[in-house]
């Protein structure tokens, strides 16, 4: 997490 | 991918049928606020940029995203076309530039790193997390709703409750957290829990959705 976490929710 | 997660999802594609089932069968969209199924669309257009812009992250993922897109657009068409006179906006004067300003400073000040896609993330999830508020207010402010405008809420609401327990168990099992997620995740749960105690105490036991005077 921190700089730009994979968006893999909805 | 877990149950509460894959639960929450399905929650949420059941909201969405149960509100299409509502307008398709009343020819109606009387209860239903306009302006908060029109953040939606927001919501889902600046979120899901990284279908065009991002990393692939799964088939899933994709046709979920192309869904709700899709599908959130289809809805304000009906409202706004297809059974426009049925849509009173009296009723409906939630101030949505409430919402939408300090959403967008939030993630101006709040987001994973200073780029378009990821402010606009950051935006979609803030503005995600009270976008239910003009459909409460509207609630509120007439008292009462029908039964499947309730079970549409109840679904809604039900994915967003989902998504917590979801985060707990990601905690544990990969170590990650998504602080920008879980914040707004949990104030927008929160935001359900009047309905959900008139839903529960009422609706479900065969009562009108009725709010005391």
């Amino acid at each position: 997490e921190g700089a730009a976490a994979t968006h893999d929710e909805l | 991918m877990n149950v509460f997660r894959l639960l929450g999802d399905l929650s949420h594609l059941a909201s969405i049928l149960i509100l299409l089932h509502k307008i398709q069968t009343t020819r109606s969209c009387r209860g239903i606020s306009f302006k908060t199924q029109a953040l939606y669309v927001v919501v889902f257009l600046t979120r899901y940029l990284d279908l065009f812009l991002g990393d692939w992250v799964s088939l899933y993922n994709t046709a979920m995203k192309l869904f709700f897109i899709g599908s959130s657009c289809y809805i304000l068409y009906l409202m706004k076309l297809r059974f426009r006179p049925t849509h009173d906006p009296a009723i409906d004067t939630f101030r949505v530039e409430y919402l939408v300003g300090p959403s967008l400073i939030l993630a101006l000040i709040f987001n994973y790193k200073y780029t378009l896609v990821e402010i606009l993330w950051a935006f979609s999830i803030y503005l995600e997390a009270v976008a239910i508020m003009p459909q409460l207010f509207m609630l509120q402010r007439t008292g009462e709703a029908e039964t499947i405008t309730t079970h549409y809420l109840a679904a809604l609401g039900a994915y967003r409750g989902l998504y917590i327990p979801n985060w707990i168990y990601r905690y544990f099992s990969d170590g990650t957290v998504d602080p920008i997620a879980v914040i707004a995740g949990l104030v927008q749960t929160g935001l359900y829990l009047d309905f959900f105690y008139v839903y529960f105490t009422r609706v479900l036991q065969g009562q009108k959705f009725e709010l005391p005077a």
